[in-house]
């Protein structure tokens, strides 16, 4: 999903 | 959020202002690369790409802003503040960073999570930031002792992305989806660039001496 490829870690 | 990748980001953001209290309380930049410096404003900036285009939360988004905005006033410093870019080691920082640049962005090129502009970036930034520090640990070398506040700052910089490594070990257990192969490998080296600086930190700290790295 688009949710799991956003990068979320600095 | 898990408490490593918190401890992390605050980890780094302490290294970044023991950096600027050193620059701002000592009004010199003597044994910091300005290379390395320079690098991580590239890292911060081929990162962060998504910015102003996707939102994660307030706080990633202000980290964000002060990563970048502070990397870009470290450089600044040391290119143009009159009276600190005096004490720029330039024939000291003499290592060849564009290599590290190429090097990073070719790899990047070949090896990446989904074959698109801001991946490629994300990617180019995640090589990039794993040997941006060798240019800083080459003057540390060069320029024999190193002052309290280059240690720590240095300290602190191996130190974040450690506590990544942790961070990325327990999402592993506890997030099924999880995969950042690129970025758990990338921060495994990178923290193992660190590992005689951290032998000499610590020899440092448990003599009470100077902190003194071999030629």
């Amino acid at each position: 999903s688009e949710e799991e490829d956003k990068h979320d870690e600095l | 959020m898990n408490i490593f990748r918190f401890a992390g980001d605050m980890t780094h953001l302490i290294s970044i202002l023991v950096l600027l209290l050193k620059i701002y309380a000592t009004k010199s930049c003597s044994g910091i690369s300005l290379k390395t410096q320079e690098l991580y404003a590239l890292v911060f900036l081929t990162r962060y790409l998504d910015l102003f285009t996707g939102f994660i939360s307030i706080y990633n988004t202000v980290m964000k802003l002060i990563f970048i905005a502070s990397s870009l006033a470290i450089v600044w410093c040391m290119r143009v503040h009159p009276i600190v870019r005096r004490s720029y080691d330039k024939d000291l920082d003499t290592f060849r960073h564009y290599f590290l640049v190429a090097a990073s962005f070719i790899l990047a090129l070949l090896l990446y999570e989904k074959f698109a502009f801001k991946e490629i970036f994300w990617a180019f930034s995640i090589y990039l930031e794993a040997i941006a520090i060798l240019p800083q640990l080459v003057l540390l070398q060069r320029s024999g002792n190193v002052d309290n506040l280059t240690g720590h700052y240095v300290f602190f910089l191996g130190a974040y992305r450690a506590l990544y490594i942790l961070n990325w070990i327990y999402r592993y257990f506890t997030d099924i989806h999880f995969s950042r192969w690129i970025a758990c490998v990338s921060g495994l080296v990178q923290t193992a660039l660190y590992a005689d600086f951290f032998y000499y930190y610590y020899i440092s700290w448990r003599n009470n001496a100077k902190l003194k790295l071999p030629a």
